[in-house]
Parts: C-alpha cells; sequence; structure tokens
C-alpha cells in the first residue's frame, strides 16, 4: 500500500 | 466571558461522535466567527478542522478570543447526558479553568449543569493553503461510509480513482480485491441522493482505510460528502453541518516506495 505520509509535510505551521 | 447557546444541542453531540475517534485532546477556539477546532491524529497523518459559526447558535457570546483544550473522550461522556431534543449552552469565565455545559429540556422543565476541567494542550496549528483540486465527488454520505466499511473487510487502503465517467474505489487484500464504481447520477429524484463529479482531470490517489472509517462517524451529520483530491495533496472529506459550517478531515495520501 505504499508508504504512509504526514500531514504536516503538506501543510505549513501556521 | 463565553456564552453559546445551541437549541439543535444534539449537533454538538454529533460533532464530538464525529471526532472524538480520531483525536484525544483539542483545543476549542472561540472567537467573533465562531467556534472552531484545529486538530492532528496522533500519528500525524490525518487533520480535522471543525467550524460553528457564531450565526449558528440561538445566542453567541465571545467577548475575547479563547482556546479551551478538552479531552474529548471526556467532552463526549458530559454531552452524553443531554437529551436529543435538549438545548444545550457551553459557558466559560476568563481566566477559568472550567468549562460549563448546561443542558435545557426543550419545555424548561429540567436544567442541567456539567463542568468540566480544562487543560493545557501544546498544539501545532497548521495553515492549509487554498488549493484547486483536480476532482471534486459529492455523494450521500451513508453511501461514502458504506463503501469504506465494506472494503475495509477486504484491505487496508483504498485506491479512489477519479475518471469522467464516475469514481472508482478499489482495494486487495489476502483473501481477494474488491472494486466498487459509483457512476455519476444527477437525475435522481432528491439532491442529496445524486452522485455527481467536478472534473479538471483524472486523478487516482491511494489512502489508509482505517483513517476514512474514523471520518464516516460524521455521516450523521450530513446527508452529502464532498471528496475532494488531487495528487500529492491530502484528500479533503467533508460534511456540511447545515446553515452552520462544517466538518472537514484531511489525510495524507500513502506514497509509492
Amino acid at each position: 500500500g505504499g508508504k504512509q505520509s504526514i500531514i504536516t509535510n503538506f501543510f505549513k505551521k501556521a | 466571558m463565553l456564552e453559546l447557546r445551541l437549541v439543535q444541542g444534539s449537533l454538538l453531540k454529533k460533532v464530538l461522535e464525529a471526532i472524538k475517534e480520531l483525536v484525544t485532546d483539542a483545543n476549542f477556539d472561540c472567537s467573533a466567527t465562531g467556534f472552531s477546532l484545529q486538530a492532528m491524529d496522533s500519528s500525524h497523518v490525518a487533520l480535522v478542522a471543525l467550524l460553528l459559526r457564531s450565526e449558528g447558535f440561538e445566542h453567541y457570546r465571545c467577548d475575547r478570543n479563547l482556546s479551551m483544550g478538552m479531552n474529548l473522550g471526556n467532552v463526549s461522556k458530559m454531552l452524553r447526558c443531554a437529551g436529543s431534543d435538549d438545548i444545550i449552552t457551553i459557558k466559560a469565565d476568563d481566566g477559568s479553568d472550567t468549562v460549563t455545559f448546561m443542558f435545557e429540556s426543550p419545555n424548561q422543565d429540567k436544567i442541567a449543569d456539567f463542568e468540566m476541567k480544562l487543560m493545557d494542550i501544546d498544539s501545532e496549528h497548521l495553515g492549509i493553503p487554498d488549493a484547486e483540486y483536480q476532482a471534486i465527488v459529492r455523494m450521500p454520505s451513508g453511501e461514502f461510509a458504506r463503501i469504506c466499511k465494506d472494503l475495509s473487510s477486504i484491505g487496508d487502503t483504498v485506491i479512489i480513482s477519479v475518471t469522467k465517467e464516475g469514481v472508482k474505489f478499489s482495494t486487495a487484500g489476502d483473501i481477494g480485491t474488491a472494486n466498487i464504481v459509483c457512476r455519476q447520477n444527477k437525475t435522481v429524484d432528491k439532491p442529496e441522493e445524486a452522485t455527481v463529479i467536478e472534473m479538471q482531470e483524472p486523478v487516482s490517489l491511494t489512502f489508509a482505510l482505517r483513517y476514512l472509517n474514523s471520518f464516516t462517524k460524521a455521516t450523521p451529520l450530513s446527508e452529502t460528502v464532498s471528496i475532494s483530491l488531487s495528487s500529492d495533496l491530502p484528500v479533503v472529506v467533508e460534511y456540511k453541518i447545515a446553515d452552520m459550517g462544517y466538518v472537514r478531515y484531511y489525510l495524507a495520501p500513502k506514497i509509492e516506495e
């Protein structure tokens, strides 16, 4: 099923 | 001073049921805009964003921006004590380390208040940029929940593929494979039963079914769900809360190694 990426890789810390 | 009165208290009960499986502790933020929350699951794979706009409350008083840290399991325990027709009021004083949930029966013959301790939560707030999605699928929320549940008995991940013809949900596991295709179907009697696909270009992405199944806990909040997909972006699964706002779930895709 591939490698699970994490959400913080997509959204910047506000 | 904070005082939020929600006549349709059952909405708040449903909101908690929709997010408590994914998130353990979270800060509820209160401002003139509304009552909101943004939180990640413990593995930082998914993010939930809730907004209940101030206009949706019968009475909304929030003198200054306030962030209240709560254990969602404990909030859920408190709200389960409210009747499904009860009016719920959330109250907090400035600087207080507690929040009060007040439940009023519809004919005002029973009034209960439950005070809960707040907690300090160090949470990362993420900035979610506006994105153009390659495809947006709107479908009945019950149908989406059924598909996620059915496929998770076969496999752990789902490939969601959108073409002009429809949206395909595929999985594979030790016992075999499964494909479910939902065709675009706008010609139904009720708009909430339609499957509508807005597509700029075909897209195919892989997600962990465990998280999608958690998202479907929001099904009682809305008859429809929208799924926004773009390559290399988290999927957005949105349940609108009638006249008030939304619960949005963001889930990072699986990437081929």
